[in-house]
């Protein structure tokens, strides 16, 4: 996330719609204008209260063309709409040429960019996580919106966490009520098993196998799994080598045999799949492991008993010095099964139906009691009686 | 593959409305006076903001992003460079 520099002094702010959009309902903007308000106030203290009269801190308008800013509107699609960081004033005008609609498909969805119009209003700058709200890009209507953790995290540096508030957990994860967990699967309850890939995306970690996925809660698999993949995620094949969500684009991708294909959410994006070695430069075919590693935000591969780095942003995005052994990762064997940046932070590894919790900061296995490697079973799929793998990673 | 300067003023405009371009492009003629190089490293600063391929080229995907709906707000709003510091 990115601030412009300039806040509130404030947390009980004011505000006015003082120009509705023609063709639609003012009750209907003032509750959707309401709304994109208290996505921010959900994780903070501020209030915002709508005020007919006298002065308010944060004025909205709608308007056409060149509006007495400066700046003008470009009519439909182009710019949406713009508003003024603290120091300027924060104001927010929206453009109204564009059809603006209320949870539908069509048009463009008014709450969405006003909650984020809004943040640039209490002084956040554009994000470059392109899942994020305050991302410049409208990505069109999302049916089951939330705030990203990057701008959790932005609005709350600028106003805190709001204490007096019931907040979100205190891990990096928002979480919603805690699913129901299904013990003893019988599949992945086997000893010995070898999953095909782990990852995380949305805040839920979902693992697949041969043709079929599972959704792993907090601690053990969700109700209503196996699902196939080809359900979850059409187009994507069974078996496949490794999967990673990349946190700055938001987007999965899957690795199999020498080709990949990248999701946004459950969707496969057009043109996939893909060659590994068009967009992976550098990185072999039939990967055994990949995740970005949380002590750089660079994307590793491993195969056998040797890894790479990935970097998008350099040239070439995998240096002369790669493939490395994977003895540098002090405990980790070589032939992995798949690999995982688990949302506490620590990369977990997976082999054989056993797994090594990674701790980024010494750079090694971590030793805990019981010991590393340990049974994925009962810490990660609530088999036998054990009570789940949350004691343990928590530890 | 070497941009040509001249031949896309809509992306020129785009970079420059966006803050990536440092110059005033609402006078079509100012075209002329952007190098090649300042132009090359604002479609790279673009690409890098939008997680995209960062290749210094207008090609399909960039192009493809820069014709989104978006925000009117300034991607880069000056840096902590330029700000004043504190003691």
């Amino acid at each position: 996330y990115a601030l412009q520099g300039s806040r509130w002094r404030v947390k009980a702010l004011t505000y006015r719609i003082s120009s509705y959009p023609r063709n639609v309902k003012r009750s209907e903007v003032d509750a959707e204008l309401a709304r994109a308000f208290n996505v921010w106030s959900e994780y903070t203290d501020l209030t915002f209260t709508p005020k007919a009269s006298g002065q308010v801190h944060i004025d909205v308008r709608f308007a056409r063309g060149e509006h007495g800013d400066g700046d003008p509107f470009d009519g439909p699609g182009g710019t949406l709409a713009h508003a003024y960081f603290p120091v300027y004033g924060g104001d927010a005008h929206f453009d109204d040429a564009e059809s603006w609609t209320f949870r539908s498909y069509r048009g463009t969805n008014l709450f969405q960019v006003a909650a984020h119009e809004f943040g640039h209003s209490l002084g956040l700058s554009h994000s470059d996580v392109r899942a994020s709200l305050m991302a410049p890009f409208y990505r069109g209507y999302d049916s089951s919106f939330k705030l990203h953790e990057d701008d959790i995290q932005a609005i709350q540096s600028l106003y805190g966490t709001g204490k007096s508030k019931n907040k979100r957990p205190a891990s990096a994860q928002v979480t919603e009520a805690p699913e129901k967990t299904i013990p003893n699967d019988p599949e992945l309850c086997r000893s010995g098993i070898k999953i095909d890939a782990i990852f995380t995306e949305s805040s839920s970690t979902y693992l697949f196998k041969g043709d079929s996925y599972w959704k792993l809660t907090e601690d053990g698999v969700a109700a209503g799994y196996p699902r196939s993949i080809s359900s979850g995620w059409p187009g994507l094949p069974g078996s496949i080598d490794a999967a990673f969500t990349y946190s700055k684009n938001g987007r999965t991708y899957f690795f199999k045999g020498s080709q990949y294909y990248r999701f946004s959410g459950k969707t496969m994006d057009d043109g996939y799949p893909k060659m590994i070695s068009d967009g992976f430069q550098g990185i072999p075919s039939s990967v055994d492991a990949a995740f970005v590693w949380s002590g750089n935000g660079k994307i590793y591969f491993f195969k056998d008993g040797q890894f790479y780095r990935f970097d998008p942003t350099a040239k070439p995005p995998v240096k002369s010095t790669y493939p490395k052994p994977i003895a540098n990762w002090a405990g980790v064997p070589d032939n992995l099964d798949a690999a995982l940046q688990y949302t506490n932070g620590y990369t977990y590894f997976f082999k054989g139906g056993q797994y090594y919790r990674f701790n980024d900061r010494t750079f090694a296995v971590d030793s805990a009691d019981p010991p590393f490697p340990r049974a994925v079973g009962p810490w990660w799929f609530g088999c036998n009686t054990m009570n789940g793998r949350g004691s343990g990673m928590m530890q | 593959a070497a941009p040509v300067v001249n031949s896309d003023p809509q992306a020129m405009f785009y970079l420059s409305q966006f803050g990536y371009l440092n110059a005033n492009l609402k006078n079509p003629g100012s075209g002329n006076l952007i190098s090649e190089d300042a132009l090359i490293s604002a479609i790279k600063d673009f690409q890098a903001f939008a997680q995209l391929n960062i290749t210094g080229v207008m090609d399909d995907e960039t192009k493809e992003v820069m014709s989104m709906p978006r925000c009117g707000v300034r991607d880069k709003i000056g840096t902590a460079g330029r700000a004043r510091r504190r003691r």
